[in-house]
């Protein structure tokens, strides 16, 4: 069966697309074939895997009812992983949406059948809990929390987990929490350590063993738009996203 | 005359929220004084001066016409510098907006007569180009877009440069450019002198000479509840915050 994971966090810039982009090519490169959706209006995964602003439908077509995944989802530089990709469409869609009909469970229709073909859908979310996430955390098994070590990271945790809380109890009973993963982790700085201890006193069933560190083979990967795997196979930032990816094929949803 | 700075990038996580809060704190060192405006459901520049969820009128009432910056404005641990604080209310306040009258521009009414006592005006916005953002470009008379030193970060710059266009066109014809500050800036790294070298040739004029560096001490300061002058104001992130504050006293708007 298919396995949807939503890569959310409404705190911005945590790592959310380059744990989507990493974690789906890591998915594929371990033969497990994999969909990833950008549905973040700024597209940084759809750049990310070397697509400019792609003609034909993506995202927001399949939102609107307008295009099946087989039409949307084209082949990436890895073997295995296919993208539905963002659009500048997608900027309006929040407030077009918010008038229309099963408004949340658009995604999740638009995925019921279509995504049979995959082992993983991973889905790319805005640094919002606006309508776009909720789609998400509504047509998903489970949701990944990308975690940066950083105070204001750290406050904003309670949000999502109430978020997805929220959704379990009104639009996806089934919604569980696939784990929280520490990102950008620098092992010289105090802060760092402490948030980690925090997070994992408070959370220790759901943050993973893997933890992402510091480095910048990932950012200069982004700007070739290629996965760290394609990039720099023998990186720091490349072996996290493996470990990642193995712990998630081994275990079941943390909660 | 008081000067209105939206501090704006739709780009999560790239440092809006640490220069409103700092620059903010180092215009009221220098005896400007200065209103800090905390419109991000977030709440992260509330937290970041030590208030936790504030009780009474914050930036909902004003933006719902209910207070008035009188009465919504506390003073905080920097003499010269007041904050309306975010809270909770804000959450919805974006799905509430969209069907009111003048929705784009409440925040402007709010502050039409009441920020005359202050010398600046900061709003720290949410990582979106919605309805709180376009509310802060609607009022001010400036926007200063913090860019982080990456990839994706530098993608995003034409986004909020056009939505900046188009505010100017249908709704502000006055907002200017205040610049733009290079954040999180690391010398040792490559990535970072190629963004600086792309944004400079780009934006010539636009482009801060301040750099503000990448310090922990900065992240620190923020889970003490405190601007980095009252934590460390030896620090690399306190020079850096306290030159930008002399930079933008001294010069007008860039463009
Ligand atoms: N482990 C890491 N080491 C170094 N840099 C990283 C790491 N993870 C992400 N980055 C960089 O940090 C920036 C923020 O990451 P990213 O854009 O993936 O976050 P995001 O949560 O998707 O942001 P947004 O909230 O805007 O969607 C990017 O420029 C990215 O290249
Ligand atoms: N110059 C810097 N050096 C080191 N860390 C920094 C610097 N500026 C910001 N940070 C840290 O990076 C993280 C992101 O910064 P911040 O929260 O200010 O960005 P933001 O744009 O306001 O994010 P959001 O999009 O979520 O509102 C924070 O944890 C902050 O403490
Ligand atoms: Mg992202
Ligand atoms: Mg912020």
């Amino acid at each position: 069966t298919t396995r949807i994971i939503a890569i959310a966090n409404q705190k911005g810039g945590v790592g959310k697309t380059t744990t989507a982009v990493n974690l789906a090519a890591c998915l594929a490169a371990a033969e497990r074939r994999t969909l990833l959706l950008d549905i973040d209006p700024q597209g940084n995964a759809t750049s990310g895997l070397g697509f400019a602003q792609a003609a034909g439908p993506g995202v927001y077509e399949l939102l609107a009812g307008e295009a099946k995944v087989a039409e949307a989802a084209r082949p990436t530089s890895v073997p295995g992983l296919d993208l539905v990709p963002a659009s500048d469409r997608l900027i309006g869609a929040e407030l077009e949406l918010a008038s229309a009909p099963r408004r949340e469970a658009r995604l999740k229709e638009a995925l019921n059948v279509e995504a049979e073909g995959y082992a993983y859908v991973v889905i790319d979310c805005p640094p919002s809990l606006g309508l776009l996430t909720v789609n998400a955390l509504t047509a998903a098994h489970s949701v990944l929390i990308p975690l940066q070590c950083e105070y204001y990271a750290l406050e904003g945790l309670a949000r999502i987990i109430d978020a997805v809380r929220l959704c379990r109890m009104r639009l996806n009973p089934g919604l569980a929490i696939e784990g929280i993963v520490l990102t950008m982790y620098d092992a010289r700085l105090n802060l760092c350590e402490q948030v980690e201890q925090e997070v994992r006193r408070h959370f220790p069933r759901e943050v993973f063993r893997t933890v992402i560190p510091r480095n910048v083979r990932l950012s200069e990967a982004s700007s070739f738009g290629k996965p760290v795997i394609l990039y720099d196979i023998r990186s720091a930032g490349a072996e996290g996203y493996l470990r990642l990816a193995k712990e998630i094929i081994d275990g079941a949803a943390k909660s």
